[in-house]
């Protein structure tokens, strides 16, 4: 009763004990999984989630950015760059300009662009992948519900907000289908709403280009949480999607409904989309829970933006 | 960073994907 009560130790102990036990689970499901086991996500309960939200990732991913705009002295550059080639696989061989010096911050490094005949965008299909990545999840959307990645689901309301940019699109719908949000945006019989997930790595090129012909009338930007979009989170973390920030641009294509939206992440908190010049995002002013709207649709432009399959869409930024 | 496509399509419309794969842009995603 005596002893004195040490923090540290005791911090140590608790957290590799935790860790220990997490990984003793990882364990156990990687060998069920190689017996062909299919093994349900371990998900993050609503506390682990909180408190993964206390993190202030707003802030520290405004941090990064600042210090990714500090223009680095030349000879610095090269054995910077060359880390981060190294550490995430980036291939420079396909970058517009090869010369690492030529990048005055990461910032800059991070937005190259491509050489252009490095990406030829498939002319038989008509809908590509608007970047490069990983693909997390893809199929039809169930029960207004989506899945971020097998067996992991986030509601479909919750993502693209209440459905009030229908002034901007031309669509005739019936009375009962006011009851169920997807099919709401399901203009036509016959058809089906369906869904696509890209994760994008640090090392990857992250410009992001049309997938399609379309016409874009409306964006949706909703200021959110940062946290990580790696796999492993997606994973551990429900509704992810849901609490990050995010920016969602919805419009038509020959089959109807389009949509494609951005998320943002911690490293990863900025998006920018280049034919809005009014979207700010990652920014103090706007609060989390909320959401801003813009149409695209005005007096002089009745149809929206317009845009081509692969074409010069957005970029992420860091911070 | 993530980016989620989220679209109307024929119901015979078929990803020409596999879970954890890799992609680049331009790459198809489907076929109707």
């Amino acid at each position: 009763l005596q002893a004195r009560v040490r923090p540290l130790p005791l911090l140590i102990a608790t957290g590799s004990g935790y860790l220990g036990y997490n990984q003793y689970e990882r364990y156990k499901d990687r060998n069920l999984e190689k017996l062909g086991i299919e093994v349900p996500p371990r998900l993050a309960n609503e506390l682990q989630v909180n408190i993964y939200k206390t993190i202030p990732t707003r802030l520290l991913s405004r941090a990064w950015g600042r210090l990714n705009q500090v223009d680095l002295p030349v000879w610095l550059r090269k054995p910077i760059y060359s880390l981060y080639i190294w550490t995430f696989g980036v291939n420079m061989k396909e970058a517009a300009v090869e010369d690492l010096q030529h990048y005055k911050n990461l910032g800059e490094f991070f937005r190259r662009k491509l050489k252009p005949q490095a990406r030829p965008v498939c002319g038989s299909h008509c809908v590509i992948s608007p970047a490069d990545g990983k693909i997390l999840h893809f199929g039809r959307v169930k029960n207004c519900e989506v899945e971020q990645v097998k067996g992991v689901t986030y509601s479909l309301e919750t993502f693209l907000g209440p459905y009030t940019w229908t002034e901007s699109l031309d669509i005739n719908r019936h009375e009962d289908d006011h009851n169920n949000f997807q099919n709401l945006l399901v203009t036509k019989k016959g058809n089906d709403l369906f869904h696509c997930v890209v994760y994008l790595a640090p090392g990857d090129y992250h410009c992001f280009h049309s997938p399609t012909d379309w016409r874009v009338s409306h964006r949706r930007h909703f200021p959110g949480s940062l946290m990580s979009v790696n796999p492993g989170i997606a994973r551990w973390i429900k509704e992810l999607f849901c609490h990050n920030e995010r920016v969602v641009l919805s419009g038509e294509w020959r089959h109807g409904f389009f949509s494609l939206t951005a998320v943002g992440a911690t490293n990863v908190g900025s998006i920018r989309i280049y034919f809005d010049k009014e979207l700010r995002t990652n920014n103090p002013r706007y609060s989390k829970g909320s959401y801003n709207d813009f149409s695209y649709i005005s007096n002089n432009n009745q149809e929206g933006v317009s845009l081509r399959k692969g074409e010069h869409l957005g970029e992420f930024n860091l911070g | 960073s993530t980016i989620v496509l989220l679209f109307e399509a024929p119901q015979d419309f078929t990803f020409n994907l596999t879970a954890g794969q890799k992609i680049r842009f331009g790459e198809p995603l489907g076929t109707m």
